[in-house]
C-alpha cells in the first residue's frame, strides 16, 4: 500500500537523518507510480507530482513524525481538489424542456446509462423521454426500449436504418408537442479517428440546445482516457462526464485524466448494470479509489 | 523514432514514456527497457533508428507465440470443437461471436452460436442478427434462462445435428462479481462434460482501451473458464492495446485475434512483429 512504502522509505533515511529534498523527490516517484498502476495518464501524473512538489519539500513534511504520511495527506487533498472538490449537480431545472446528449466510445455503457438518467429524474418529478440514434448497432433501439421501459420511460418510436439528425428533429418536435421535460438522446459509440462518425456528433450536438453533453467513459480506461477525451472535447464539446463500471475493480485513474484535460466535471458514477445504479459523482471517494 | 541521434538516457526515458503510454504498465515497462539495453549493447547499436528497430523486436519476441485460434479438423470424429468467449461488459464479445462464425462458415464448416448471455437488453436480439449475417444456425435462449442450460441445449444440438463448430457468447461480467464468477464456472464445466479438452478454447475478450485492470480480467476469468488466449478488440480506435504484453509477460497468455471494426469482416489473426511496429508507430 501506498502510505507504507512511503513510511518505509522516509523511515530508512530519516534513520540516517537525511530527510531532505532528495528523500521527498524519492517519495513523490513513489506516487507517480502509484498513480500510473491506477492508470492515471503519464503526463498527468508528471504533472500532478510536479505540482505538488513544492508543498511536499515543505516543512509539513520534512518536521513530520510521519511523513510518509503527511506526503499522502497532500496528494489526497490535491485529488480531490483536481476531481472537482465537490459533487457537482447537472445542468436541470424544471419548467422547460431539458436535453441531454450522450456519446463515448463502443461500449463505454451510453445506452444504459440514458435509462439509469431517465429513471432518476422520473422519480425527481420530471417526465423524461429517451431517444435512439445508434441506428447501426445491431438491436441498439431495441436495447434502448427494453431498457427504456424497464424505467417505466416512453421510449420515440423510430424504424430501422433512419438518419441520425432527421430522427433528432423529428424526436424534438414531438417532445415538444408533448411537453416533455427531459429528452435524452442516446448516440452510437465511434472512435475519435472515424472522421466521418465524428462529424456526425458533431453536427447533432450543433442542431440543438443542451442543457448537458455528457461523455460517458468506462472506468477501466487506461492511458488513452487523455487522447479520447481531448478529443471528443474539441471537436464537439461536452459539458460532463458519465464514469461507468465503478462497481469493478479497476482503480479509475482515467477520471483524473479526464478532469484534467478536459476541465470537464464528472457529474455522474453508474456503479452497476442495474437501472437504479447511478450515483452522484464523488471526488473524494474517487481519490481514496485511486491512491488504493 | 528520432533521426540519427545518440542511444542516450533521454533516448531511454523518451522510450520508458511511449512504453507506458501504450498501457503496458510501469514495472513491465521496465523489464522491456532492461531487455533494449542489453540488446543495444550486445549489437552495438549506436544510433535511435537501430535502437527502435531493436526494440520492436524485442517485443515482437515477447508476443510471439505458437498458438491460433481453433479450427475444428473435418475429418476428425471429435466433434464439435467449441469456442467460449468471455470478457467484461462490453468489450466486444457478441461482434466477434459473429464475425468469427462468418470466418468459419467460409471455411465451409456448419457452426452453431450459442446465446447463453440471457440477462441483458435484447443481447440474445443482438446475436441472433450476427448469427443471420454470418449465415450460421443459432441457439437462442428465453430471457432469464439460466446460462449453463442453454450451454447443454447448444451442445446436445450440436452433437445431434453434426456441428464442426460451436461459439458461445457469454454475458459481459466484471471479475470481482462472484456470483458472476461462479456462473461462468458453471458455463465452462458444463462445456467440460461434453467436450474433449483440446476441442474447447477458451477466449478472453479484452478492449484495447483497457488499462492495468486487464491483467486482473486475465487471472481472475483464467481461474473459472480456463483462458487459451486474448481476443483484442477496437485496436482501430487511438488505444495501443499495450496491457497484452502484461498479460505475456505475467502469466504467458496469448493474443490470437484482434478486433479492427464494427462491421463482419473486422477480425484479423493477430501478428506480433505487425502489433509491436504499430504499438510504437
Ligand atoms: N457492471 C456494470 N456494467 C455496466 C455499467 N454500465 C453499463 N454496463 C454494461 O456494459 C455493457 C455495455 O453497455 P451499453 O449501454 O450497451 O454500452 P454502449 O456505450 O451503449 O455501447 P455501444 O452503443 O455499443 O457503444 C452492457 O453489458 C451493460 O450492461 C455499470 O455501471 N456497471
Ligand atoms: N470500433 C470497434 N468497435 C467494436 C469492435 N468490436 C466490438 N465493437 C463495438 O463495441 C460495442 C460493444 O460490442 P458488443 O459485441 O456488444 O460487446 P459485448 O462484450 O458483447 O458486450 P456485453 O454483452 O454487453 O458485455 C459495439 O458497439 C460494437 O460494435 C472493434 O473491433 N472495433
Ligand atoms: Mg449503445
Ligand atoms: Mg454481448
Amino acid at each position: 500500500r501506498l502510505t507504507e512504502t512511503l513510511q518505509t522509505a522516509f523511515k530508512k533515511l530519516r534513520g540516517k537523518g537525511l530527510l531532505n529534498e532528495k528523500a521527498v523527490d524519492e517519495g513523490l516517484r513513489e506516487i507517480r507510480r502509484a498513480l500510473l498502476d491506477a492508470d492515471v495518464n503519464f503526463k498527468v501524473a508528471k504533472k500532478f507530482t510536479d505540482n505538488i512538489r513544492e508543498r511536499a519539500v515543505g516543512e509539513e513534511v520534512m518536521k513530520s513524525l510521519t511523513p510518509g504520511q503527511q506526503l499522502i495527506k497532500i496528494v489526497r487533498d490535491e485529488l480531490v481538489h483536481l476531481l472537482g472538490d465537490t459533487a457537482v449537480e447537472p445542468n436541470v431545472e424544471k419548467g422547460r424542456m431539458n436535453q441531454f446528449l450522450l456519446l463515448g466510445l463502443q461500449g463505454s455503457g451510453k445506452t444504459t446509462a440514458c435509462a439509469k438518467l431517465a429513471l432518476n429524474y422520473k422519480k425527481d418529478g420530471y417526465r423524461p423521454l429517451l431517444v435512439p440514434l445508434d441506428v447501426y448497432r445491431p438491436a441498439a433501439i431495441k436495447q434502448l426500449e427494453v431498457v427504456g421501459s424497464q424505467a417505466g420511460v416512453d421510449v420515440f418510436k423510430i424504424e430501422e436504418g433512419g438518419i441520425p439528425l432527421e430522427i433528432m428533429r423529428q424526436a424534438y418536435q414531438f417532445a415538444k408537442d408533448k411537453g416533455y421535460s427531459l429528452v435524452i438522446y442516446d448516440t452510437a459509440g465511434r472512435t475519435t479517428v472515424d472522421d466521418e462518425m465524428m462529424n456526425e456528433v458533431i453536427g447533432l450536438r450543433k442542431e440543438l440546445q443542451f442543457e448537458e453533453v455528457f461523455l460517458v467513459i468506462d472506468s477501466m480506461t487506461g492511458q488513452d482516457a487523455v487522447t479520447t477525451a481531448t478529443k471528443f472535447n474539441e471537436s464537439v464539446g461536452i459539458t460532463g462526464c458519465i464514469l461507468t463500471k465503478l462497481d469493478g475493480d479497476a482503480r479509475g485513474g482515467a477520471a483524473l485524466s479526464v478532469r484534467d484535460v478536459t476541465g470537464v466535471p464528472i457529474i455522474f458514477a453508474s456503479v452497476g448494470e442495474g437501472l437504479k445504479q447511478l450515483e452522484p459523482f464523488h471526488p473524494d471517494r474517487m481519490a481514496g479509489r485511486i491512491l488504493g | 523514432a528520432a533521426a540519427r541521434k545518440g542511444v542516450d538516457d533521454s533516448f531511454y526515458d523518451e522510450i520508458q514514456q511511449v512504453l507506458i503510454e501504450t498501457d503496458m504498465g510501469y514495472e513491465v515497462a521496465e523489464e522491456v527497457l532492461k531487455m533494449l539495453r542489453r540488446e543495444v549493447g550486445a549489437r552495438g547499436a549506436d544510433d535511435t533508428a537501430e535502437a527502435c528497430d531493436l526494440l520492436v523486436e524485442v517485443i515482437g519476441r515477447t508476443l510471439s507465440s505458437p498458438v491460433k485460434t481453433l479450427v475444428p479438423d473435418v475429418s476428425s470424429p471429435n466433434k464439435p470443437v467449441v469456442i467460449l468467449m468471455t470478457g467484461v461488459n462490453g468489450s466486444g464479445k457478441t461482434t466477434v461471436c459473429g464475425k468469427l462464425a462468418k470466418r468459419y462458415r467460409l471455411l465451409g464448416l456448419k457452426v452453431l452460436i450459442v446465446a447463453s448471455d440471457t440477462f441483458r437488453a435484447a443481447a440474445i436480439d443482438q446475436l441472433k442478427i450476427w448469427a443471420e449475417r454470418a449465415e450460421v444456425d443459432f441457439q437462442g435462449a428465453k430471457e432469464g434462462a439460466d446460462p449453463s442450460s442453454v450451454v447443454y441445449d447448444g451442445l446436445s444440438r450440436a452433437k445431434s445435428e453434426g456441428h464442426d463448430i460451436v461459439i458461445i457468447d457469454t454475458a459481459g461480467r466484471l471479475q470481482n462479481k462472484v456470483n458472476l464468477m461462479n456462473e461462468l464456472g458453471k458455463i465452462r464445466r458444463t462445456v467440460d462434460k461434453q467436450i474433449e479438452p483440446d476441442a474447447i478454447q477458451s477466449l478472453l475478450v479484452i478492449d484495447s482501451t483497457t488499462g492495468q485492470n486487464a491483467i486482473t480480467q486475465a487471472e481472475v476469468f483464467g481461474e473459472v473458464a480456463k483462458l487459451d488466449g486474448i481476443i483484442l478488440t477496437k485496436l482501430d480506435g487511438t488505444a495501443r492495446g499495450g496491457i497484452v504484453l502484461a498479460i505475456k509477460q505475467r502469466m504467458g497468455l496469448p493474443v490470437l485475434e484482434v478486433g479492427v471494426g464494427e462491421t463482419i469482416n473486422d477480425l484479423v489473426p493477430f501478428d506480433a512483429a505487425e502489433y509491436s511496429r504499430s504499438l510504437l508507430g
